[in-house]
């Protein structure tokens, strides 16, 4: 409503309220509002403005939006039901620092095929990252590469996949090919029973990165799959043929921006009114409870 | 004073006094509709908001709505200055407005999208939901 103070004065409404085309063009229907006139902009309410804020043409320049990967999906539904109640009330978590997390998939990758498949061939894939999403605000906590294999041998024991992840530099201004900045070798375990998700920690490995407001991130994984755990035998006869499944890039951040909850703020929670009286008592108007009244 | 009149005057119709007196009571009187917190549901699907906010299904932002009484006292923990105010809309300049209902605390909210680029990001936003109210 014209009243509403606040983001009316700031087009800082938060992000998730910013409505795509259909829901903007509803709203502006029902406001008989002139599309995309610029005069309107100041009448227009904060949902609206956001939408305007977009440029001149508003929604209708705004591309539909990209479907993401089913099993990210499933992975953040499970973390939100971790997080949050069904309401949507943050859960209060011990330690717990971010107020954000943001799940990417490969904007692309390539996999480099051997030429023939043997056994304990090494496989290796290029995939890149596109963070334009993150905020100067968000500060980077820890961030995660979740891998999850596809195998066709139906097996019941566990695999064990020897990694190495470089992150490649791209020099634009020099021609030549990308060169390899970091490089981190590690070792995954995970029982294909599970098909779970198999987290490797890259906080270090990206830090720098997401320091310097990198929107790109290139990376090159070559991997070699055995069967068995590290501590059996896993010899090289027992090398299984997996498909990588290009991994998510999940970062954990803190938004530090005015809207975003800041846990542990006494600032913001748990301030006393500003009149000098005391809070009111249990059982006040304020709460809601009638039968407080006298 | 209706009893002096009521012996000189004994016909007077004692209901003159007790008209009186209810309007004279009816400045303390608690207005029915007070202000309080009230509930409101609403889920993302009724807007058609749902394909991209995936978490929460329903959100109550619940809101304030009612009266402020004029003897405000500590009930809603309101500054000095409300009751001035309300002073001033009675006494000196009606175009002061009373009081209003407003929310005095919030409840942060955690909410689950897909970013236009594909991308999925969980928030945790401050001020979402109203959980009490106040007179300002």
């Amino acid at each position: 409503s014209p009243r509403s103070r606040g983001w009316e004065d700031s087009a800082e409404a938060p992000g998730f309220l910013a409505a795509p085309e259909d829901a903007a063009n509803q709203l502006s229907a029902g406001l008989q509002l002139p599309q995309g006139e610029a005069p309107a902009h100041a009448l227009l309410p904060p949902l609206l403005k956001v939408l305007h804020n977009r440029g001149p043409r508003g929604w209708h320049s705004e591309a539909p939006r990209l479907q993401p990967d089913s099993r990210a999906l499933r992975y953040m539904k499970r973390l939100y039901r971790m997080s949050a109640t069904r309401d949507g009330i943050p859960k209060a978590q011990r330690g717990r620092l971010y107020n954000t997390v943001r799940l990417f998939t490969p904007c692309w990758e390539c996999e480099h095929r051997p030429a023939h498949l043997g056994k304990g061939d090494v496989h290796s894939v290029d995939f890149l990252f596109n963070l334009d999403r993150v905020t100067a605000l968000e500060h980077l906590l820890k961030s995660v590469l979740l891998y999850s294999f596809d195998t066709s041998v139906p097996i019941s024991s566990s695999i064990t996949c020897m990694c190495h992840l470089s992150l490649k530099e791209h020099d634009f201004s020099s021609q030549v090919c990308p060169s390899i900045s970091h490089s981190l070798a590690f070792s995954l375990h995970f029982d294909v029973r599970k098909r779970k998700w198999v987290e490797m920690d890259v906080t270090s490995f990206l830090q720098p990165l997401i320091a310097m407001n990198r929107r790109n991130v290139h990376m090159a994984l070559n991997f070699t799959c055995l069967m068995g755990d590290p501590q059996g035998s896993t010899k090289l006869e027992n090398a299984v043929n997996v498909t990588l499944v290009p991994p998510s890039l999940l970062l954990y951040l803190n938004d530090t921006s005015e809207q975003a909850y800041h846990r542990g703020s006494s600032l913001r929670h748990g301030r006393k009114s500003s009149s000098p009286l005391v809070d009111p008592p249990k059982g006040d108007r304020g709460q809601g409870n009638p039968q407080g009244k006298r | 004073a209706s009893r002096q009149r009521r012996n000189e005057n004994p016909k007077a119709a004692p209901a003159t006094s007790a008209r009186n007196l209810s309007e004279y009571l009816k400045q303390f009187v608690f207005p029915q509709n007070e202000c309080e917190l009230h509930s409101f549901r609403l889920s993302f699907s009724q807007l058609r908001w749902d394909r991209w906010i995936i978490a929460p299904h329903r959100y109550s932002p619940q809101f304030c709505r009612g009266e402020c009484p004029r003897a405000l006292g500590h009930r809603y923990g309101s500054p000095v200055h409300t009751m001035v105010q309300t002073l001033i809309y009675e006494r000196l300049d009606p175009s002061v407005p009373r009081p209003s209902c407003v929310p005095a605390a919030y409840s942060p909210l955690s909410v689950l999208t897909i970013e236009p680029d594909g991308s999925i990001v969980y928030k945790e936003y401050e001020d979402m939901i109203a959980t009490k109210c106040t007179c300002r």
